[in-house]
Order: structure tokens, then C-alpha cells, then sequence
């Protein structure tokens, strides 16, 4: 399986809706500093169930919608779309969240909840993302960390 | 269980170090338990030894030595439970053009079955593009989207 | 006492203003009480607002926009306090190609009065030289140094 | 005042004696990763007088004495001469310690504790690093550090 398309709209900075298309392969993303990128994995990891917003370098719920801009006034809710590809059949998950907190998810338009969501990730194959995600400054830190810490990541891997 | 952990800890390990050996081009590298004696408890230790170096503490890793041990555990965990998918945010930025260039080795072996989303300033990083998309803000404050033809890449300052 | 540290502070953030527009070209920022009425025991804030966006929590912020207002505030105080000497270790690798231009604009103001050693891995950096410096490991484990001549700067790949 | 010369022997990763002479204005250092850039800088703050062997990336006092390579043994001290130029005058600051962690100091060649070092450096404008030093990997925590760690930086700026 591969994620064919991610769709963002009211999410973070990007106030209309957007669609990508990614290739199987590597898919590059380039851009000056504050350009949205970032936002663009952002956008990933809330749209596949992401519940703490500090993971998302936001510090209430609300940092993660589109907060305005010198025209454009804040939006009132945030959604992604994401749409895999497995072996030619389509598995589309859906987020919404509003102000207040509260998140409604969508599998294959079917109303859902996180758990649904997380079970078909498990069956696309994709687990914790701190075994396929690498953030931003983090990749100094990784080899430096306590005996541990590194023996959970073993044991949660197996 | 503990064969389980064990044989998890083993697998990895082997991953380990042929990873090691693809990105560092030479050295040796190790992943064990800190106390063999007592496996259910006992944190995990790596170490590693750099090409013509002796073995060291991790701390004294150069930054860029530290960025691609890293790498290189997160891979060996990664190929032992891999996922569909691999996103990487500005990994490169404190690597030299060689490493970069190992690197890119490594991630051209994994795309065959692993699709990447990978972040980056570094041109040179670009020679692995399947797509390229860069993302800009004509707009203050509002993020958009274009696609990059990938033949274009060695010209895209990024 | 009080009011030597109000002074201290105020004097500190105008340097932080004047600063963030050399390196942001514009927006506005500004280092201030967290609790006015209590200047003996508050903490102090950093509020930013980058060209063309919205005033916004910190953590929101990019990794260049981050990097870029972590240097304007350590300068602010730097220049209130001016040593003969700054040392700047590779703090040009989040930031994109005009980020390092306006950092280079800055040091090559400061850099009348201050003798800078920089490491680095990005040839437009290079720009600011007015002595370069190689170091290598032609016997591994061992360190070498020699001079490059700055007429070379921009045939260098660092 | 300027920092004319650095003068290196069996300091971590240079175990034969070496010079760098450094000019006004900036001095820039590149090399490929591990080479000892960094090691460049960790010895001039070793030389004005570091205590904490954890910001010179080091676990215990004898990581920064050379600890040997294929074909050199590890030795048993290490030295750093740092030569200031104060208006004309020189000022030589000269620091060396043994495996046992007993550091021996000297200000132009003759005998002196720390305390001398500090009060040399002060003379010539030299005071605590954070103010002039930005540690490599470091420069995106700068801005996010708490409001009282803010304070405390402003407040020893005063
Ligand atoms: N809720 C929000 N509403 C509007 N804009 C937001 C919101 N959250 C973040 N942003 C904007 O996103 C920008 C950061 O984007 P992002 O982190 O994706 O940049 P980037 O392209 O990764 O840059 P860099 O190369 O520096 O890492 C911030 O400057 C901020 O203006
Ligand atoms: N006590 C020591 N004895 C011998 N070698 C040492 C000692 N301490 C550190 N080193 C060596 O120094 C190297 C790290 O050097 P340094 O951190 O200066 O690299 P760098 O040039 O800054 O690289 P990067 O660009 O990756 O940051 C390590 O690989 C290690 O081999
Ligand atoms: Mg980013
Ligand atoms: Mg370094």
C-alpha cells in the first residue's frame, strides 16, 4: 500500500483546500523557511489519529486550524483527508475537528471513531509513527537517548 | 516474553549493522543488552566504531555522526517492522555532501518497497526525487502548492 | 536592584527589534514582562509576529523561523554586552538560501567590532569568510588543519 | 581585542601539536563530518576555563585527552594556549590536564588558578559563553526556553 493523496483544508496554513497527489517511490518537498511544509507532515500525523497537539508543535487544539492572516479571518474547523492505495483498492480516512476539540473521523465516509481509524492503518501496515517519522531537529537526539528508552522502542517493536 | 524480546533485539541488531556498514561505507556498530544477566530488565546499549576510530562514548559523535547513528537505528527498526511508509523532516541538515550522498544510497535500496516523504534544503538530496512539490506562500501566511518536474532538479535552488 | 534590570530589559529588546528586522526584512517582535506587576519575580516573554502573518504561540513557528529568532535574541543580548569574540557552530543548517543571506547582512555589520568563528556546511556562508579554514582526517582519528585561500570560497563544497 | 592564535596538543581529536591563527573578522571552519570542527571550538572553551566536562560533550574529565587511534596510543595529557592581542599587548592563557582531572592554568607563562583565567578574560571583555557561544544542534531551543530561564539570561546580562 502507498498514500496516494492527502487532502488539507482549514489546517494550520492552509485556510482553502489542497490536494496532493504522492507517487510510490520518494516524494520530495522543498520550500523556504515557514513556507508550510512541516504542516504538510503535520497534516499526516493528525489525519492518522494523532492525539497529543504538542506532537503537532501546537499548544491548545485550536493552534492547529487555520488561525487568519491579514485577510483572511480564523476558520472555524480543520479537516484531512487521506486517501492509500492498497494493491488497487482505495482506503480513505477522514478528520475533522472544530474549536472546541472535538474530532469527527470517517472511514471510507462511514462515521467512525479513533479506534476504527487505527485499526485500518494496522492493516495498511502502519503502526507507531515513532518507527516511520522522524521530526524536525530531532535526528541528533535519537542515538543519545537512555538505555531504557531504547530497550521500550525494542520491546514495542516486537 | 523474553526469547521473544530476544530474538526481536537479535533481528534488529543484524539490521543494525548492515545499515551501519551501507551508511558509514566501513566501521562496526552493535546494538546489546546493558547486563546479559538479567534480560527482562536490563536497558539497551549501542555501540558503535566509527571507520579507523577506536570505540568511543556516543557523546563525543561529531553532530553529523550522531544524525547518521541515528539514522541508522531508527532504519534497523524500521526494516524489522516496515511500514508502507517512511517521512523524514530535514534529516540531512547537519550532514556533509558525502554522507548525504550514503544516505540517498540507502534510501534508493528502501523505496522499492517504501514510499518516502522527505523534507529538505540540501540540492543534493533532490537526486532521489521520484516527485518533487515545493511549497511556497505567495500569500503571507497561507501555504500553496506547485509541482516540480523532476527533471528540473539539479536546478531548483531550494 | 529593579530598576538596573528594567533598564537591562528595555535596552535588550530594543536591540531585539532593531535585529528582527535586519533578519526578517519586516514583522515586528518584542522581549517583554510576562507580569508587569510584578518585576521582581516575572518571567519574561518573547512575542514575534514574522512579515505578513499573525502574532502566534512560538512553538507554532518553523525550524528556520525558530533558529532565526533563537539568533536574534542571543545577538539583542550579545550587543548589549558585546564580547570581542562570538562563536557560531553550524547555526545556519535549518535555515533556507535568503534566511542565510540576512543572517550573513547582520554578521557582516557586527563583525567591525567582533572577531566571529563560524562552522559550517553551506557554501553561502562562505560569503561572510575573511579567512577559511579546513579541517580533515586524512589519518583517521587524527585532525588536521589548513588554510584555504578566501579567493577560493565560492569553489568550495563544504 | 581579538583571538590571535589557538594552540592545540593532545586535545580530543589533534594529538600532535597544532596552531591556528585566526584574523579579525570571521573566521570560517569546514571540513566533512567528524573531521573536528567542533573539537576546534570545544578546546578554546576548554582554554577559558570550562569546568562542566558535559559542554565539552565528554562523560568524564579524560574524554577530551586523546584516547589513541589504529596507530597511536592514547596519550596522557592535554594542553590548549590561547593568545589574545589586546591592542598590541599579548595575553597567552595556557591550560593542560592529566588523566587524574587535575587541570594546571597559567597566564603568560606564569603559574595561575581558574580564577586568574576568569579575571584575564573579563579584562579583555570575555564573560559567560552563553552570550557568545552557540553550541552546534542547539540554536532552535534558544527561543523556546521558558520565561524564567528568559529572565535568569537577562537578568546576568544586567
Ligand atoms: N493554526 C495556524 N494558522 C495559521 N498559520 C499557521 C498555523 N499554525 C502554523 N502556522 C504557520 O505555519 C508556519 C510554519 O510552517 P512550517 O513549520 O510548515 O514551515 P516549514 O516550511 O517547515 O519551514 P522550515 O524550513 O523553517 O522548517 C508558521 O510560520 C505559521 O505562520
Ligand atoms: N578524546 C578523544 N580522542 C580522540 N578522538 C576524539 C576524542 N574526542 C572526540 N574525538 C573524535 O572527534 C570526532 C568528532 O569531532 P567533531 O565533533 O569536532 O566533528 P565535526 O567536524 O564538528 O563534525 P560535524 O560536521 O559532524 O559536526 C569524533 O568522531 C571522535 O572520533
Ligand atoms: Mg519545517
Ligand atoms: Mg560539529
Amino acid at each position: 500500500p502507498y498514500l496516494k493523496k492527502i487532502d488539507i483544508f482549514g489546517f494550520k496554513s492552509f485556510p482553502s483546500r489542497i490536494e496532493i497527489f504522492f507517487k510510490k517511490g520518494a516524494n520530495l518537498i522543498i520550500g523556504p523557511n515557514g513556507s508550510g511544509k512541516s504542516n504538510v507532515l503535520d497534516a499526516l500525523i493528525w489525519g492518522i489519529g494523532e492525539t497529543k497537539i504538542s506532537s503537532l508543535r501546537g499548544g491548545k487544539t485550536e493552534d492547529i486550524i487555520f488561525s487568519g492572516n491579514r485577510k483572511k479571518k480564523p476558520l472555524a474547523a480543520a479537516e484531512v483527508s487521506l486517501i492509500f492505495d492498497n494493491e488497487g483498492e482505495e482506503v480513505r480516512l477522514f478528520r475533522k475537528a472544530y474549536r472546541d476539540g472535538e474530532s469527527v473521523f470517517r472511514v471510507n465516509s462511514k462515521r467512525a471513531r479513533l479506534k476504527d481509524i487505527v485499526e485500518e492503518l494496522y492493516k495498511l501496515g502502519i503502526g507507531d509513527r515513532k518507527y516511520f517519522f522522524i521530526e524536525q531537529g530531532m535526528i541528533g537526539n535519537i542515538i543519545t537517548m537512555g538505555h531504557l528508552e531504547k530497550r521500550i522502542l525494542i520491546e514495542e517493536a516486537a | 516474553s523474553r526469547s521473544r524480546f530476544l530474538t526481536t533485539l537479535e533481528k534488529i541488531n543484524e539490521n543494525f549493522k548492515r545499515i551501519y556498514q551501507t551508511l558509514f561505507k566501513g566501521g562496526s556498530a552493535e546494538i546489546k543488552l546493558l547486563d546479559e544477566t538479567d534480560i527482562l530488565n536490563s536497558g539497551v546499549e549501542i555501540k558503535v566504531k566509527l571507520p579507523g576510530k577506536k570505540l568511543q562514548n556516543l557523546q563525543l559523535l561529531s553532530g553529523g555522526e550522531k544524525a547518521l547513528s541515528s539514522l541508522a537505528f531508527i532504519f534497523s527498526m524500521f526494516l524489522y517492522k516496515p511500514s508502507p511508509i517512511c517521512v523524514l523532516d530535514e534529516v540531512d541538515a547537519p550532514l556533509d555532501e558525502a554522507n548525504i550522498e550514503n544516505l540517498m544510497v540507502l534510501i534508493n535500496e528502501m523505496k522499492t518497497n517504501t514510499q518516502f516523504l522527505i523534507v529538505t534544503h540540501n540540492p543534493k538530496t533532490l537526486e532521489v526525487a521520484d516527485t518533487i512539490y515545493g511549497v511556497t506562500m505567495i500569500e503571507p501566511g497561507v501555504s500553496s502548492i506547485y509541482s516540480i518536474d523532476v527533471s528540473e532538479k539539479d536546478k531548483k535552488i531550494v
